[in-house]
Protein backbone atom coordinates (compact mmCIF):
# COMPACT_ATOMS: atom_id res chain seq x y z
CA UNK A 1 0.00 0.00 0.00
CA UNK A 2 1.03 3.37 -0.28
CA UNK A 3 2.24 5.44 2.58
CA UNK A 4 -0.57 8.40 4.54
CA UNK A 5 0.29 11.71 3.87
CA UNK A 6 0.92 11.68 7.89
CA UNK A 7 3.24 8.38 7.53
CA UNK A 8 5.46 10.83 5.25
CA UNK A 9 5.38 13.54 7.32
CA UNK A 10 6.40 10.96 10.20
CA UNK A 11 9.26 9.37 8.07
CA UNK A 12 10.63 13.14 6.55
CA UNK A 13 10.74 13.77 10.47
CA UNK A 14 12.50 10.56 11.57
CA UNK A 15 14.97 11.34 8.63
CA UNK A 16 15.89 15.34 9.61
CA UNK A 17 16.33 14.04 12.97
CA UNK A 18 18.68 11.11 11.87
CA UNK A 19 20.52 13.14 9.43
CA UNK A 20 20.94 15.85 12.30
CA UNK A 21 21.83 14.15 14.74
CA UNK A 22 24.99 12.96 12.22
CA UNK A 23 26.51 16.24 12.11
CA UNK A 24 24.60 16.96 8.78
CA UNK A 25 23.33 21.03 8.97
CA UNK A 26 19.58 21.53 9.35
CA UNK A 27 19.25 23.50 6.19
CA UNK A 28 20.82 20.72 4.03
CA UNK A 29 18.62 17.62 5.98
CA UNK A 30 15.59 19.66 5.30
CA UNK A 31 16.59 19.83 1.55
CA UNK A 32 17.07 16.65 1.27
CA UNK A 33 13.94 15.81 2.92
CA UNK A 34 12.01 17.72 0.72
CA UNK A 35 13.78 16.04 -2.49
CA UNK A 36 12.35 12.93 -1.10
CA UNK A 37 8.78 13.66 -0.43
CA UNK A 38 7.97 12.92 -3.67
CA UNK A 39 9.43 9.52 -4.13
CA UNK A 40 8.02 8.79 -0.42
CA UNK A 41 4.51 9.40 -2.17
CA UNK A 42 4.98 7.13 -5.19
CA UNK A 43 6.58 4.48 -3.28
CA UNK A 44 4.51 0.69 -1.87
CA UNK A 45 5.52 -0.33 1.47
CA UNK A 46 4.43 -3.59 2.82
CA UNK A 47 0.92 -4.03 4.25
CA UNK A 48 2.47 -5.44 7.51
CA UNK A 49 5.51 -5.41 8.85
CA UNK A 50 9.05 -3.64 8.61
CA UNK A 51 8.78 -0.54 5.69
CA UNK A 52 12.59 0.21 6.09
CA UNK A 53 13.66 -2.09 3.53
CA UNK A 54 11.42 -0.15 1.14
CA UNK A 55 13.05 2.80 2.75
CA UNK A 56 16.37 2.26 3.27
CA UNK A 57 16.86 2.99 -0.46
CA UNK A 58 15.45 6.05 -0.91
CA UNK A 59 17.62 7.69 2.04
CA UNK A 60 20.58 5.71 0.54
CA UNK A 61 19.79 6.89 -2.83
CA UNK A 62 19.10 10.92 -1.55
CA UNK A 63 22.69 10.81 0.07
CA UNK A 64 24.33 9.27 -2.80
CA UNK A 65 23.02 11.94 -5.26
CA UNK A 66 24.13 15.23 -2.79
CA UNK A 67 27.85 13.29 -1.61
CA UNK A 68 30.86 13.90 -4.72
CA UNK A 69 33.42 11.59 -4.75
CA UNK A 70 37.11 12.49 -6.36
CA UNK A 71 38.89 10.24 -8.54
CA UNK A 72 42.24 10.61 -6.79
CA UNK A 73 44.11 8.73 -9.91
CA UNK A 74 42.06 11.18 -11.73
CA UNK A 75 43.15 14.32 -9.75
CA UNK A 76 47.05 13.13 -9.63
CA UNK A 77 47.58 12.75 -13.83
CA UNK A 78 45.76 16.23 -14.18
CA UNK A 79 48.73 17.65 -11.95
CA UNK A 80 50.77 15.71 -13.47
CA UNK A 81 50.32 16.36 -17.01
CA UNK A 82 50.07 20.22 -15.93
CA UNK A 83 53.42 19.55 -14.50
CA UNK A 84 55.03 19.17 -18.34
CA UNK A 85 53.48 22.87 -19.32
CA UNK A 86 56.25 25.75 -18.29
CA UNK A 87 53.55 27.09 -16.01
CA UNK A 88 54.10 25.39 -12.86
CA UNK A 89 50.56 24.04 -11.49
CA UNK A 90 48.77 25.88 -8.84
CA UNK A 91 47.08 24.95 -5.76
CA UNK A 92 44.63 27.84 -3.42
CA UNK A 93 44.20 26.47 -0.13
CA UNK A 94 41.77 28.44 1.86
CA UNK A 95 39.36 27.91 4.70
CA UNK A 96 38.66 29.43 8.06
CA UNK A 97 40.48 29.37 11.24
CA UNK A 98 42.05 25.95 11.94
CA UNK A 99 40.27 23.84 9.97
CA UNK A 100 43.74 22.32 9.10
CA UNK A 101 44.85 24.04 6.28
CA UNK A 102 48.32 23.87 7.15
CA UNK A 103 48.22 20.71 7.75
CA UNK A 104 46.41 19.45 4.99
CA UNK A 105 48.83 21.74 2.91
CA UNK A 106 52.14 19.78 3.71
CA UNK A 107 49.72 16.39 3.77
CA UNK A 108 48.71 17.11 -0.04
CA UNK A 109 52.70 17.81 -0.81
CA UNK A 110 53.46 14.84 0.34
CA UNK A 111 51.11 12.78 -1.19
CA UNK A 112 52.13 14.17 -4.82
CA UNK A 113 55.84 14.01 -3.88
CA UNK A 114 54.99 10.00 -3.61
CA UNK A 115 53.82 9.87 -7.10
CA UNK A 116 56.95 11.91 -8.00
CA UNK A 117 55.83 15.11 -8.02
CA UNK A 118 57.84 17.64 -6.83
CA UNK A 119 56.59 20.96 -5.20
CA UNK A 120 56.80 24.31 -3.69
CA UNK A 121 55.07 25.59 -1.21
CA UNK A 122 54.18 29.16 -0.51
CA UNK A 123 53.54 30.99 3.12
CA UNK A 124 50.88 33.21 2.09
CA UNK A 125 49.63 33.63 5.80
CA UNK A 126 51.64 36.48 6.53
CA UNK A 127 49.29 37.42 9.70
CA UNK A 128 49.20 34.78 12.10
CA UNK A 129 51.67 34.30 14.99
CA UNK A 130 54.54 32.01 14.24
CA UNK A 131 52.27 30.95 10.97
CA UNK A 132 55.63 30.73 8.76
CA UNK A 133 57.72 28.54 11.31
CA UNK A 134 54.63 25.93 11.69
CA UNK A 135 54.72 25.77 8.04
CA UNK A 136 58.41 25.53 7.10
CA UNK A 137 58.76 22.93 10.59
CA UNK A 138 55.89 20.85 8.81
CA UNK A 139 57.62 20.82 5.07
CA UNK A 140 61.17 20.42 6.15
CA UNK A 141 60.26 17.03 7.54
CA UNK A 142 59.30 15.77 3.80
CA UNK A 143 61.81 17.64 2.18
CA UNK A 144 59.59 20.22 0.50
CA UNK A 145 60.96 24.00 0.06
CA UNK A 146 59.05 26.74 1.55
CA UNK A 147 58.84 30.88 0.14
CA UNK A 148 58.05 33.33 2.60
CA UNK A 149 58.32 36.83 3.17
CA UNK A 150 58.01 39.04 6.40
CA UNK A 151 54.78 38.82 8.89
CA UNK A 152 52.49 42.13 7.18
CA UNK A 153 53.78 41.30 3.47
CA UNK A 154 50.78 40.81 1.03
CA UNK A 155 50.22 36.93 0.71
CA UNK A 156 49.47 37.45 -3.35
CA UNK A 157 52.89 39.06 -3.62
CA UNK A 158 54.28 35.56 -1.22
CA UNK A 159 52.27 33.34 -3.81
CA UNK A 160 53.38 35.30 -7.12
CA UNK A 161 57.37 34.99 -5.16
CA UNK A 162 56.57 31.10 -5.29
CA UNK A 163 55.42 30.81 -8.54
CA UNK A 164 58.65 32.74 -9.93
CA UNK A 165 60.68 30.13 -8.36
CA UNK A 166 58.99 27.28 -9.55
CA UNK A 167 59.05 28.17 -12.72
CA UNK A 168 63.05 29.08 -12.87
CA UNK A 169 63.49 26.05 -11.08
CA UNK A 170 61.27 23.71 -12.74
CA UNK A 171 59.37 22.85 -10.18
CA UNK A 172 56.01 21.81 -11.46
CA UNK A 173 53.76 22.32 -8.47
CA UNK A 174 53.22 25.06 -6.29
CA UNK A 175 50.96 24.77 -3.59
CA UNK A 176 49.86 28.33 -1.82
CA UNK A 177 48.70 28.38 2.07
CA UNK A 178 46.81 31.43 3.11
CA UNK A 179 45.26 32.87 6.37
CA UNK A 180 42.22 31.36 8.09
CA UNK A 181 39.60 33.22 8.08
CA UNK A 182 35.52 33.68 8.95
CA UNK A 183 32.69 33.59 6.56
CA UNK A 184 31.19 37.34 7.62
CA UNK A 185 35.07 38.98 7.65
CA UNK A 186 33.96 41.26 4.16
CA UNK A 187 37.70 42.05 4.47
CA UNK A 188 39.56 39.19 4.51
CA UNK A 189 36.95 37.66 1.74
CA UNK A 190 38.00 40.24 -0.21
CA UNK A 191 41.20 40.20 0.31
CA UNK A 192 41.25 36.48 -0.79
CA UNK A 193 39.57 37.29 -3.73
CA UNK A 194 42.39 39.79 -4.34
CA UNK A 195 44.83 36.80 -3.84
CA UNK A 196 42.85 34.37 -6.42
CA UNK A 197 42.91 37.32 -9.24
CA UNK A 198 46.16 38.14 -8.96
CA UNK A 199 48.11 34.31 -8.57
CA UNK A 200 45.14 32.74 -11.32
CA UNK A 201 45.89 29.33 -9.50
CA UNK A 202 44.43 26.37 -11.40
CA UNK A 203 42.64 24.83 -8.44
CA UNK A 204 40.97 26.26 -5.80
CA UNK A 205 40.73 23.98 -2.60
CA UNK A 206 38.67 24.49 0.92
CA UNK A 207 40.04 23.19 3.92
CA UNK A 208 37.58 22.54 5.96
CA UNK A 209 36.42 20.88 10.06
CA UNK A 210 34.50 18.11 9.74
CA UNK A 211 33.28 19.01 13.60
CA UNK A 212 31.65 21.92 12.32
CA UNK A 213 27.97 22.04 12.50
CA UNK A 214 25.44 24.73 10.89
CA UNK A 215 28.06 27.12 10.07
CA UNK A 216 29.31 24.87 7.56
CA UNK A 217 26.79 25.38 5.18
CA UNK A 218 27.40 29.29 5.57
CA UNK A 219 31.07 28.84 5.33
CA UNK A 220 31.36 26.92 2.23
CA UNK A 221 28.90 29.31 0.79
CA UNK A 222 30.29 32.28 0.86
CA UNK A 223 34.27 30.97 0.48
CA UNK A 224 32.60 29.82 -3.22
CA UNK A 225 30.99 32.98 -3.55
CA UNK A 226 34.39 35.16 -3.22
CA UNK A 227 36.93 32.68 -4.93
CA UNK A 228 35.04 29.44 -6.25
CA UNK A 229 35.38 26.14 -4.68
CA UNK A 230 36.95 23.23 -6.81
CA UNK A 231 37.34 20.70 -4.16
CA UNK A 232 36.58 20.29 -0.61
CA UNK A 233 39.22 18.95 2.01
CA UNK A 234 37.38 17.77 5.36
CA UNK A 235 40.13 17.17 7.86
CA UNK A 236 39.65 15.91 11.58
CA UNK A 237 37.39 12.34 10.85
CA UNK A 238 39.58 10.58 13.50
CA UNK A 239 37.68 12.55 15.73
CA UNK A 240 34.55 9.67 15.79
CA UNK A 241 32.28 11.75 13.13
CA UNK A 242 30.00 10.65 11.81
CA UNK A 243 30.69 13.11 8.87
CA UNK A 244 27.48 14.71 8.44
CA UNK A 245 29.32 17.91 7.67
CA UNK A 246 30.49 16.24 4.33
CA UNK A 247 26.73 16.01 3.27
CA UNK A 248 25.74 20.24 4.28
CA UNK A 249 28.85 21.26 2.51
CA UNK A 250 28.13 19.08 -0.73
CA UNK A 251 24.83 20.02 -0.21
CA UNK A 252 25.41 24.30 0.11
CA UNK A 253 27.70 24.05 -3.28
CA UNK A 254 27.59 21.19 -4.77
CA UNK A 255 31.85 20.16 -4.85
CA UNK A 256 33.63 17.19 -4.49
CA UNK A 257 35.38 15.52 -1.73
CA UNK A 258 39.03 15.56 -3.24
CA UNK A 259 40.60 14.07 0.20
CA UNK A 260 39.90 13.64 4.17
CA UNK A 261 42.30 14.34 6.92
CA UNK A 262 42.44 11.37 9.21
CA UNK A 263 44.88 12.88 12.16
CA UNK A 264 48.02 15.30 12.08
CA UNK A 265 50.22 13.22 11.19
CA UNK A 266 51.28 14.25 7.22
CA UNK A 267 50.25 10.35 5.78
CA UNK A 268 46.70 11.03 7.66
CA UNK A 269 45.22 11.44 4.33
CA UNK A 270 42.77 9.10 2.11
CA UNK A 271 40.56 9.05 -0.38
CA UNK A 272 36.71 9.95 0.15
CA UNK A 273 34.41 6.72 -0.27
CA UNK A 274 30.63 7.93 -0.16
CA UNK A 275 29.45 4.51 0.62
CA UNK A 276 30.83 4.26 4.19
CA UNK A 277 29.87 7.59 4.80
CA UNK A 278 26.37 6.65 3.81
CA UNK A 279 26.27 3.34 5.31
CA UNK A 280 27.43 5.56 8.73
CA UNK A 281 24.84 8.48 8.35
CA UNK A 282 21.62 5.91 8.06
CA UNK A 283 23.00 3.63 11.20
CA UNK B 1 -17.67 42.26 7.72
CA UNK B 2 -14.78 39.57 6.54
CA UNK B 3 -12.02 41.08 7.78
CA UNK B 4 -13.45 42.15 10.84
CA UNK B 5 -14.23 38.74 11.74
CA UNK B 6 -11.42 37.17 11.16
CA UNK B 7 -9.13 40.01 12.85
CA UNK B 8 -11.53 39.14 16.03
CA UNK B 9 -10.60 35.26 15.55
CA UNK B 10 -7.17 35.75 15.61
CA UNK B 11 -7.43 38.17 18.49
CA UNK B 12 -9.60 35.00 20.25
CA UNK B 13 -7.10 32.62 19.56
CA UNK B 14 -4.31 34.40 20.61
CA UNK B 15 -5.74 35.98 23.81
CA UNK B 16 -7.23 32.59 24.62
CA UNK B 17 -6.28 31.54 27.80
CA UNK B 18 -6.75 27.69 27.57
CA UNK B 19 -4.15 26.33 25.37
CA UNK B 20 -4.20 25.52 21.92
CA UNK B 21 -2.72 22.58 21.21
CA UNK B 22 -1.65 23.14 17.40
CA UNK B 23 -0.68 27.02 17.98
CA UNK B 24 1.71 25.57 20.83
CA UNK B 25 2.85 22.79 18.47
CA UNK B 26 3.93 25.46 15.68
CA UNK B 27 5.63 27.28 18.01
CA UNK B 28 8.01 24.75 19.41
CA UNK B 29 8.43 23.26 16.02
CA UNK B 30 9.46 27.12 15.33
CA UNK B 31 11.76 27.10 18.69
CA UNK B 32 13.06 23.44 17.63
CA UNK B 33 13.90 24.64 14.42
CA UNK B 34 15.74 27.86 15.49
CA UNK B 35 17.77 25.46 18.44
CA UNK B 36 18.95 23.55 15.64
CA UNK B 37 19.89 25.76 13.32
CA UNK B 38 22.40 26.97 16.39
CA UNK B 39 24.10 23.79 16.63
CA UNK B 40 22.27 22.73 19.96
CA UNK B 41 22.48 18.98 20.00
CA UNK B 42 19.48 17.03 18.53
CA UNK B 43 18.17 15.12 21.85
CA UNK B 44 18.65 18.23 23.96
CA UNK B 45 16.77 20.11 21.83
CA UNK B 46 13.92 17.29 21.82
CA UNK B 47 14.23 16.87 25.94
CA UNK B 48 13.89 20.71 26.46
CA UNK B 49 11.27 21.05 23.66
CA UNK B 50 9.03 18.35 25.71
CA UNK B 51 9.41 19.89 28.82
CA UNK B 52 8.42 23.07 27.23
CA UNK B 53 5.33 21.61 25.86
CA UNK B 54 4.15 19.86 29.45
CA UNK B 55 4.39 23.40 30.80
CA UNK B 56 2.61 25.78 28.31
CA UNK B 57 -0.28 23.18 28.13
CA UNK B 58 -0.38 23.20 32.37
CA UNK B 59 -0.54 27.37 32.41
CA UNK B 60 -3.03 30.00 31.72
CA UNK B 61 -1.78 32.51 29.42
CA UNK B 62 -1.29 35.65 31.08
CA UNK B 63 -3.03 38.93 29.95
CA UNK B 64 -2.27 40.82 27.33
CA UNK B 65 0.52 38.53 25.44
CA UNK B 66 0.15 36.02 22.85
CA UNK B 67 0.74 32.68 23.20
CA UNK B 68 3.92 32.70 20.93
CA UNK B 69 5.61 35.07 23.05
CA UNK B 70 4.74 34.19 26.13
CA UNK B 71 6.31 30.22 25.24
CA UNK B 72 9.13 32.44 24.21
CA UNK B 73 9.40 33.89 26.98
CA UNK B 74 9.35 30.29 28.80
CA UNK B 75 12.07 29.14 26.60
CA UNK B 76 14.47 31.90 27.11
CA UNK B 77 14.25 32.02 30.89
CA UNK B 78 14.97 28.15 30.70
CA UNK B 79 18.19 28.44 28.68
CA UNK B 80 19.32 31.84 30.49
CA UNK B 81 18.36 29.41 33.62
CA UNK B 82 20.59 26.28 32.79
CA UNK B 83 23.86 28.69 31.70
CA UNK B 84 23.54 29.99 35.40
CA UNK B 85 22.08 32.86 35.34
CA UNK B 86 24.02 36.09 35.33
CA UNK B 87 27.09 36.53 34.17
CA UNK B 88 29.70 34.38 36.50
CA UNK B 89 33.95 35.16 37.25
CA UNK B 90 36.69 33.50 36.99
CA UNK B 91 37.78 34.70 40.55
CA UNK B 92 41.67 34.31 41.34
CA UNK B 93 41.41 32.90 44.83
CA UNK B 94 44.63 31.93 45.74
CA UNK B 95 48.65 32.43 44.34
CA UNK B 96 49.89 30.98 42.51
CA UNK B 97 46.54 30.90 40.31
CA UNK B 98 47.03 28.09 38.26
CA UNK B 99 44.81 27.64 34.97
CA UNK B 100 45.39 25.10 32.24
CA UNK B 101 43.65 25.60 29.04
CA UNK B 102 42.25 22.38 27.43
CA UNK B 103 40.46 20.99 24.31
CA UNK B 104 40.22 19.55 20.20
CA UNK B 105 42.68 20.54 18.08
CA UNK B 106 42.39 23.98 16.48
CA UNK B 107 40.15 25.80 18.84
CA UNK B 108 41.90 28.22 19.83
CA UNK B 109 43.94 27.37 22.87
CA UNK B 110 46.83 29.12 21.98
CA UNK B 111 45.24 32.30 21.12
CA UNK B 112 42.61 32.11 23.84
CA UNK B 113 45.92 31.25 26.48
CA UNK B 114 47.25 34.94 25.26
CA UNK B 115 43.78 36.45 25.79
CA UNK B 116 43.57 35.32 29.26
CA UNK B 117 46.61 36.50 29.88
CA UNK B 118 46.75 39.59 28.88
CA UNK B 119 42.93 39.84 30.44
CA UNK B 120 44.66 39.39 34.18
CA UNK B 121 47.42 41.37 33.01
CA UNK B 122 45.49 44.42 32.55
CA UNK B 123 43.58 44.06 36.19
CA UNK B 124 46.76 43.71 37.49
CA UNK B 125 47.86 40.59 38.12
CA UNK B 126 51.55 38.96 37.26
CA UNK B 127 50.99 36.74 34.66
CA UNK B 128 52.80 33.68 33.33
CA UNK B 129 52.10 31.09 30.09
CA UNK B 130 54.00 27.61 30.35
CA UNK B 131 53.76 25.72 26.99
CA UNK B 132 53.28 22.25 26.82
CA UNK B 133 52.21 21.49 23.62
CA UNK B 134 55.29 19.05 22.32
CA UNK B 135 53.84 18.10 19.28
CA UNK B 136 52.42 21.37 17.11
CA UNK B 137 55.17 22.90 15.16
CA UNK B 138 56.30 26.06 16.44
CA UNK B 139 53.48 25.89 19.61
CA UNK B 140 55.68 27.89 21.53
CA UNK B 141 56.87 30.46 18.95
CA UNK B 142 53.53 31.16 18.48
CA UNK B 143 52.65 32.03 21.87
CA UNK B 144 55.88 34.25 22.58
CA UNK B 145 54.77 35.77 19.57
CA UNK B 146 51.52 36.91 20.68
CA UNK B 147 52.60 37.93 23.95
CA UNK B 148 55.41 39.65 22.53
CA UNK B 149 56.01 43.01 24.77
CA UNK B 150 53.37 43.03 27.16
CA UNK B 151 55.78 41.80 30.31
CA UNK B 152 53.60 38.57 30.40
CA UNK B 153 56.74 35.63 31.19
CA UNK B 154 56.44 32.96 29.01
CA UNK B 155 57.93 29.68 29.64
CA UNK B 156 58.44 26.98 27.30
CA UNK B 157 61.48 24.17 25.88
CA UNK B 158 62.16 24.24 22.10
CA UNK B 159 62.96 20.83 21.76
CA UNK B 160 60.68 19.84 24.67
CA UNK B 161 59.53 15.82 24.92
CA UNK B 162 57.89 14.90 28.03
CA UNK B 163 54.65 17.80 29.12
CA UNK B 164 54.22 17.11 32.48
CA UNK B 165 57.79 17.77 33.18
CA UNK B 166 58.28 20.94 31.36
CA UNK B 167 54.91 22.25 33.12
CA UNK B 168 56.65 21.17 36.79
CA UNK B 169 59.54 23.06 35.43
CA UNK B 170 56.90 25.31 34.57
CA UNK B 171 55.60 26.31 37.18
CA UNK B 172 58.99 26.29 39.17
CA UNK B 173 60.18 28.74 37.07
CA UNK B 174 56.84 31.31 37.47
CA UNK B 175 56.91 30.71 41.47
CA UNK B 176 60.53 32.06 41.07
CA UNK B 177 59.03 35.14 39.20
CA UNK B 178 56.57 35.46 41.93
CA UNK B 179 53.71 34.95 39.26
CA UNK B 180 50.03 35.36 40.44
CA UNK B 181 48.25 33.50 37.52
CA UNK B 182 49.91 30.66 35.36
CA UNK B 183 47.72 29.72 32.28
CA UNK B 184 49.49 26.74 31.48
CA UNK B 185 48.41 26.02 27.43
CA UNK B 186 48.05 22.32 26.11
CA UNK B 187 48.04 20.55 22.80
CA UNK B 188 44.98 19.44 20.78
CA UNK B 189 43.11 16.79 21.37
CA UNK B 190 40.00 14.56 20.83
CA UNK B 191 38.18 11.84 22.47
CA UNK B 192 39.78 8.86 20.21
CA UNK B 193 43.01 9.49 20.90
CA UNK B 194 43.03 7.40 24.17
CA UNK B 195 47.35 8.23 24.47
CA UNK B 196 46.91 12.13 24.36
CA UNK B 197 44.03 11.81 26.73
CA UNK B 198 46.04 9.43 29.24
CA UNK B 199 48.34 12.45 29.04
CA UNK B 200 45.77 14.92 29.78
CA UNK B 201 44.88 13.16 32.99
CA UNK B 202 48.95 12.85 33.56
CA UNK B 203 49.56 16.35 33.55
CA UNK B 204 45.99 16.86 35.55
CA UNK B 205 47.37 15.12 38.43
CA UNK B 206 50.78 16.54 38.13
CA UNK B 207 49.73 20.20 37.83
CA UNK B 208 46.62 20.13 40.42
CA UNK B 209 45.73 22.97 38.14
CA UNK B 210 43.28 25.25 40.28
CA UNK B 211 40.98 26.00 37.31
CA UNK B 212 40.72 24.05 34.20
CA UNK B 213 39.47 26.06 31.12
CA UNK B 214 37.58 23.75 28.29
CA UNK B 215 37.93 25.42 25.13
CA UNK B 216 34.82 24.77 22.47
CA UNK B 217 35.02 26.04 18.76
CA UNK B 218 31.56 27.67 18.10
CA UNK B 219 31.22 26.36 15.02
CA UNK B 220 31.37 22.38 16.70
CA UNK B 221 27.86 20.80 15.43
CA UNK B 222 26.58 17.62 17.56
CA UNK B 223 30.04 16.26 19.10
CA UNK B 224 30.41 19.31 21.63
CA UNK B 225 28.76 17.32 24.22
CA UNK B 226 30.60 14.01 23.56
CA UNK B 227 34.01 15.72 23.45
CA UNK B 228 33.41 17.63 26.17
CA UNK B 229 32.83 14.48 28.07
CA UNK B 230 35.66 13.05 27.54
CA UNK B 231 37.59 15.98 28.69
CA UNK B 232 35.44 16.10 31.67
CA UNK B 233 36.71 12.56 32.74
CA UNK B 234 39.90 12.92 32.56
CA UNK B 235 40.69 16.48 33.57
CA UNK B 236 37.48 18.02 35.54
CA UNK B 237 36.54 21.28 33.48
CA UNK B 238 36.45 24.36 35.65
CA UNK B 239 34.76 26.49 32.88
CA UNK B 240 34.00 26.60 29.20
CA UNK B 241 35.10 29.34 26.70
CA UNK B 242 33.65 29.76 23.28
CA UNK B 243 35.63 30.44 20.42
CA UNK B 244 34.98 31.90 16.72
CA UNK B 245 31.49 33.53 17.97
CA UNK B 246 32.70 36.19 15.37
CA UNK B 247 31.40 33.90 12.22
CA UNK B 248 27.73 32.72 11.05
CA UNK B 249 27.84 30.32 14.10
CA UNK B 250 25.42 30.73 17.42
CA UNK B 251 27.36 28.40 19.64
CA UNK B 252 24.66 26.15 20.66
CA UNK B 253 26.96 23.15 21.15
CA UNK B 254 28.10 25.29 24.44
CA UNK B 255 24.72 23.79 25.86
CA UNK B 256 25.75 20.26 25.73
CA UNK B 257 29.34 21.06 26.73
CA UNK B 258 27.89 22.67 30.30
CA UNK B 259 25.34 20.13 30.25
CA UNK B 260 28.01 17.03 30.47
CA UNK B 261 30.61 19.29 32.81
CA UNK B 262 27.96 21.16 34.97
CA UNK B 263 30.74 23.71 33.90
CA UNK B 264 30.09 27.78 33.34
CA UNK B 265 30.86 29.44 30.41
CA UNK B 266 32.65 32.83 31.56
CA UNK B 267 33.93 33.92 28.16
CA UNK B 268 33.86 34.18 24.25
CA UNK B 269 36.53 35.04 21.66
CA UNK B 270 35.25 37.33 19.09
CA UNK B 271 38.07 37.56 16.58
CA UNK B 272 42.09 36.37 16.36
CA UNK B 273 43.52 39.69 18.15
CA UNK B 274 44.05 39.86 21.80
CA UNK B 275 41.84 42.11 22.29
CA UNK B 276 38.92 39.70 21.34
CA UNK B 277 37.75 38.34 24.45
CA UNK B 278 34.52 38.73 26.49
CA UNK B 279 32.71 38.24 29.35
CA UNK B 280 29.76 35.67 28.84
CA UNK B 281 26.55 37.10 29.20
CA UNK B 282 24.08 34.39 29.19
CA UNK B 283 21.31 36.81 28.39
CA UNK B 284 22.64 37.97 25.10
CA UNK B 285 23.92 34.35 23.76
CA UNK B 286 20.52 33.26 24.82
CA UNK B 287 18.80 36.12 22.28
CA UNK B 288 21.38 34.98 19.97
CA UNK B 289 20.46 31.42 19.80
CA UNK B 290 16.67 31.87 19.35
CA UNK B 291 17.70 33.88 16.00
N1 LIG C 1 43.10 15.02 14.76
C1 LIG C 1 43.36 15.75 13.68
N2 LIG C 1 43.93 16.96 13.83
C2 LIG C 1 44.21 17.67 12.71
C3 LIG C 1 43.89 17.21 11.41
N3 LIG C 1 44.29 18.17 10.52
C4 LIG C 1 44.84 19.17 11.26
N4 LIG C 1 44.79 18.86 12.58
C5 LIG C 1 45.26 19.65 13.72
O1 LIG C 1 44.45 20.80 13.82
C6 LIG C 1 45.24 21.89 14.33
C7 LIG C 1 45.12 23.06 13.39
O2 LIG C 1 45.75 22.71 12.17
P1 LIG C 1 46.37 23.82 11.21
O3 LIG C 1 46.97 23.09 10.06
O4 LIG C 1 47.25 24.76 11.96
O5 LIG C 1 45.04 24.57 10.77
P2 LIG C 1 44.92 25.89 9.90
O6 LIG C 1 43.65 25.82 9.14
O7 LIG C 1 46.14 26.09 9.08
O8 LIG C 1 44.82 27.00 11.03
P3 LIG C 1 44.94 28.58 10.82
O9 LIG C 1 46.01 28.82 9.82
O10 LIG C 1 45.30 29.10 12.18
O11 LIG C 1 43.62 29.04 10.37
C8 LIG C 1 46.65 21.36 14.49
O12 LIG C 1 46.82 20.95 15.82
C9 LIG C 1 46.68 20.15 13.58
O13 LIG C 1 47.61 19.17 13.97
C10 LIG C 1 43.24 15.92 11.27
O14 LIG C 1 42.91 15.43 10.20
N5 LIG C 1 43.01 15.25 12.44
N1 LIG D 1 37.79 34.32 14.06
C1 LIG D 1 38.35 33.84 15.18
N2 LIG D 1 39.46 33.12 15.09
C2 LIG D 1 40.01 32.66 16.24
C3 LIG D 1 39.45 32.90 17.52
N3 LIG D 1 40.24 32.30 18.44
C4 LIG D 1 41.25 31.71 17.76
N4 LIG D 1 41.11 31.93 16.43
C5 LIG D 1 41.95 31.45 15.33
O1 LIG D 1 41.80 30.06 15.25
C6 LIG D 1 43.01 29.48 14.74
C7 LIG D 1 43.48 28.41 15.71
O2 LIG D 1 43.90 29.04 16.90
P1 LIG D 1 44.99 28.37 17.88
O3 LIG D 1 45.09 29.28 19.04
O4 LIG D 1 46.22 28.03 17.14
O5 LIG D 1 44.22 27.04 18.25
P2 LIG D 1 44.72 25.86 19.18
O6 LIG D 1 43.55 25.31 19.88
O7 LIG D 1 45.83 26.34 20.07
O8 LIG D 1 45.26 24.83 18.13
P3 LIG D 1 46.12 23.52 18.44
O9 LIG D 1 47.16 23.91 19.45
O10 LIG D 1 46.70 23.12 17.14
O11 LIG D 1 45.17 22.51 18.97
C8 LIG D 1 43.97 30.63 14.56
O12 LIG D 1 43.89 31.05 13.21
C9 LIG D 1 43.43 31.69 15.48
O13 LIG D 1 43.79 33.00 15.08
C10 LIG D 1 38.24 33.68 17.59
O14 LIG D 1 37.66 33.95 18.64
N5 LIG D 1 37.74 34.13 16.39
MG1 LIG E 1 47.42 27.70 8.94
MG1 LIG F 1 47.74 25.61 20.32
Amino acid sequence: RQLSDEEIDEVIEEFKWQLVSNDVALLAAEGLASEIKEKLSMVKVPLFGNRGEVLKPIFREALSSVLLETDEEQFISKVRAAGHDTEPFKLLFVGPNGGGKTTTVVKVAKRLKREGIPSLIACSDTFRAAAIEQLKRLAETIGVRTVSQKYGSDPAAVAIDAVNSARSNRIPLVLIDTAGRTEVDTNLLEEMRKIKRVVSPDTVIFVGDVLTGNAMVEQATKFNEYVGVDYAILTKLDADVRGGATVSLCFAVKRPILFLGVGQGLDDIVSFKKSEFIHRLLS
Amino acid sequence: NLAQGIRSAIARLISSPVPDRQTIEEVIRGIQRALLLADVRADLVKSFSDNIRERTFNVELPRGISRRDHILKIVYDELVRLLGGERKELRVSRTPFVIMMVGIQGTGKTTSTAKLANYFAKSGYRVGVVVVDVYRPAALHQARQLLEGRGIFVYGEEDGQDPVQIAKRGLKYMSEQKVDVVIVDTAGRHKEQQGLMLEMNELYEAIRPDSVGLIVDATIGQQAGQQAEAFHRVSPVGWIMLTKMDTSARGGGALAAVNVTGAPILFIGTGEKIEDLERFDPKSYVSRLLG
